[in-house]
């Protein structure tokens, strides 16, 4: 599988949904 | 940081290198009140665990135990995806022998209270394994040095063993990727790492507070009697992956398995990680959250696409469909099929190319010497994913520094587009 690290995570605000399936990415997410 | 164009960014290269000092981000101050715990790098001055400098891992010590965690999420699938097909070949005697989940070193830490009277652990948290544990008295073999003082479950009134004929005790197979074995009546749960780091001891309950209105009784977690490893002075890890034995599941009635967290933009600056669905901003857009068939514990993902520079990188979208994604807290480089990285390379150094090349860094191959600049310009990225999701990448997210002379394109590839 291809990985999407933490690097590239970074100041982006990740949302697991587990409930309804889906995951969300939000841009500046730590301000 | 500027814009231009939405093309490129404009970055201060000192930005790109780390500071001795930790500037908390405004937001993630004081998040006690919502289900909030601060997020910080496991080496940055941020963080509790904060070491000498001659203790903390090189770049090149990093990003070579980051491939060790690759390896493992590969081979942790393969032998899923050999076990699955009923088939025992050469090739799956050669993985590791337990490889249930991994460890690497660009962790971030979150401090929880467990126990009663409540006892503060900062643990590494790691959306690609499972179950909870963390060091524990009397460390009936071993356990490593970690900042925090060792939990004593015997000075804790909540505190009691899972039994071994318990469901929770016979679910550590499927969390743990080991048989539990058992010791006078009580559950021993035992997990290994993909770089030999290991741990083993009682499968017990126990009152988890992640913050004064978040606090869970009879949290099913490890309490580790014999613990090696290169956990970095912590005091375990915070398993938040998609076992039934993950926290994210077992505090599912409260939160509905909905967690969210921001990685802060460098190692001395402060991210969270919330629980539940207050305050998700309305920036978030949402895609598919997909399964990997030979690892259901881990987050997948559909990447469709990857622009650099606003160009859309021509990549057949049956490499991305063939091999499948997965996103990984734990993983410090973002891991691409070969075709696909090497189409992001191409596009990446033809637009970087009024500046000097530097010597690769370990899995690194496209790296700049910045050291004659102050500023530099460089392509922006973006990751297109299922159901239109286009995410920029943070200009720190597009770099891995090294020191000015060596800047790197953060990204690496697999060794093989099907994997």
């Amino acid at each position: 599988v291809a990985i999407f690290g933490n690097t590239q995570q970074k100041t982006l605000e990740v949302v697991y949904d587990g409930a309804t399936g889906r995951i969300g990415f939000g841009t500046a997410g730590c301000t | 940081e500027s814009h231009q164009y939405q093309y490129t960014h404009t970055i201060h290269v000192a930005s790109l290198l780390p500071s001795s000092a930790c500037t908390s981000d405004a937001a993630a101050q004081a998040w006690d009140k919502d289900s909030s715990l601060s997020v910080v790098h496991k080496h940055g001055p941020c963080s509790q665990l904060h070491q000498e400098k001659a203790s903390i891992p090189t770049h090149a010590q990093i990003l070579l135990q980051d491939e060790v965690r690759v390896k493992s999420i590969h081979s942790k699938l393969a032998k899923n995806l050999d076990l699955n097909n009923a088939k025992q070949t050469d090739a799956a005697a050669q993985l590791p022998a337990k490889d249930g989940s991994l460890i690497g070193s660009g962790n971030y830490i979150v401090t929880v209270g467990l126990g009663t009277p409540k006892k503060d652990l900062s643990l590494i948290f790691d959306t690609g394994s499972d179950i909870t544990w963390t060091q524990c008295q009397p460390c009936v073999r071993r356990c490593y040095k970690q900042k925090d003082p060792i939990f004593s479950p015997a000075l804790s009134s909540t505190y009691s063993n899972v039994s071994c004929s318990s469901t929770a005790c016979s679910s550590l197979n499927s969390a743990t990727g080991n048989s539990p074995s058992c010791s006078s009546a009580a559950c021993v749960y035992g997990i290994q790492y993909g770089d030999s780091s290991f741990s083993v001891g009682f499968f017990a309950k126990e009152k988890l507070t992640l913050t004064s209105r978040d606090v869970f009784n009879n949290f099913l977690f490890g309490c580790g009697q014999n613990n090696q490893g290169l956990f970095g002075g912590a005091a375990g890890l915070l398993g938040l992956g998609r076992n039934k034995l993950s926290l994210p599941s077992q505090t599912a009635v409260k939160y509905k398995k909905i967690f969210s967290y921001c990685l802060p933009s460098s190692r001395s600056s402060t991210g969270f990680l919330r629980f539940g669905n207050g305050r998700v901003s309305k920036s978030v857009n949402f895609t598919t959250l997909s399964t990997i068939p030979q690892g259901e514990s881990f987050y997948g993902i559909n990447i469709i696409g990857i622009s650099v520079g606003g160009k859309k990188l021509s990549i057949s979208a049956s490499v991305f469909a063939g091999s499948g994604a997965i996103i990984d807290s734990g993983t410090v480089i973002t891991r691409l099929p070969p075709t696909a990285y090497s189409a992001l390379r191409s596009e990446f150094r033809g637009q970087m190319k009024q500046y000097p090349m530097a010597q690769p860094l370990s899995i690194l191959d496209t790296c700049y010497d910045f050291s004659k600049y102050s500023t530099v310009t460089i392509p922006t990225i973006s990751f297109l994913f299922s159901r239109g999701v286009e995410v920029p990448i943070n200009a720190r997210g597009i770099l891995y520094a090294n020191g000015k002379t060596q800047v790197c394109l953060a990204f690496a590839e697999n060794s093989d587009d099907s994997i």
